[in-house]
């Protein structure tokens, strides 16, 4: 049995609208540790990596181990019937070929259960060793979002470029060219605020700006965003959700010919 | 222009 109770389901409905865009179906696996979510696009440059952790929810039970083949545009349909401040919980058997979504209004006059069916999905799981980035970017996740929809009026592909001066930001096209160069914040009142970079070395990578609009639809979730880059490997871009985990995005960098 | 590469180009199926 799998029961999951979530008082605002506010939550989910934005950490659906930050992967549907991706993927238009992944598998939700559920153990005692709480929910987690592997899944590559389906051009296979980019992976979102999902964890909410058990302790995150209001009431969390799995006896079994749980993959859950969800369609994410079945999923959303289901969502969009749920106000922001209902409560959700999800409800499945073991085993089972569906899952079911309950919401309750704040005052529980009104109760709805939505019954979804479950899918197989062939499971591909990608080994992500740990690495140890050359630059750490931390910056307002809103910030981030404006900057990947200002240059992709530009072009294709958006270079970023760390120092520890600070991280650059360009796009080229036929329309011309545009740099965006951000600072370090000194000081600023709010921690969300700030732009801080760790740099062991510096990098520059060149990224496909549709993907980096897409991983901004997580900007919701969280006020902060991470970049991690080194040289030659992918970029993730790292989204915290408050107390349940965070929604990881890796985008494989383009290269020269 | 530059190409776009693969995850798979860094990671492997586990």
């Amino acid at each position: 049995m799998f029961e999951a109770r979530l008082v605002q389901c506010s939550m989910l409905k934005k950490v659906l609208e930050a992967i549907k865009e991706l993927l238009n179906e992944a598998t939700f696996d559920c153990s005692d540790a709480g929910i987690q979510l592997q899944a590559m696009d389906n051009s296979h440059v980019s992976l979102v990596s999902l964890n909410l952790r058990s302790d995150g929810f209001d009431k969390y039970r799995c006896d079994r181990n749980l993959s859950m083949g969800i369609n994410l545009a079945s999923m959303t349909k289901i969502m969009k019937c749920a106000g922001n401040d209902d409560v959700l919980t999800i409800k499945a058997q073991d085993n089972a070929d569906n899952v079911m979504f309950m919401f309750e209004s704040q005052n529980q006059e009104k109760v709805s259960d939505y019954d979804m069916k479950l899918i197989n999905l062939d499971q591909e799981h990608l080994g992500i060793p740990e690495t140890d980035y050359s630059c750490i970017i931390k910056m307002p996740s809103g910030e981030f979002a404006r900057i990947c929809r200002d240059l992709s009026q530009f072009g294709e592909s958006v270079v970023i470029s760390c120092t520890k001066e600070g991280v650059k930001f360009s796009a080229a096209g036929d329309v011309g060219a545009a740099n965006i160069k951000l600072a370090q914040t000194a000081n600023v009142d709010k921690e969300e605020e700030a732009v801080t970079i760790e740099m062991q070395e510096p990098v520059t990578l060149t990224f496909a700006c549709r993907y980096l609009n897409s991983f901004t639809k997580a900007t919701a979730l969280s006020p902060q965003v991470q970049l991690s880059m080194s040289a030659d490997v992918p970029l993730v871009v790292e989204y915290k959700i408050g107390d349940f985990g965070h929604i990881r995005y890796y985008l494989a960098p383009k290269i020269e010919e | 222009t530059p190409i776009q590469n693969d995850l798979q180009e860094y990671y492997t199926l586990v």
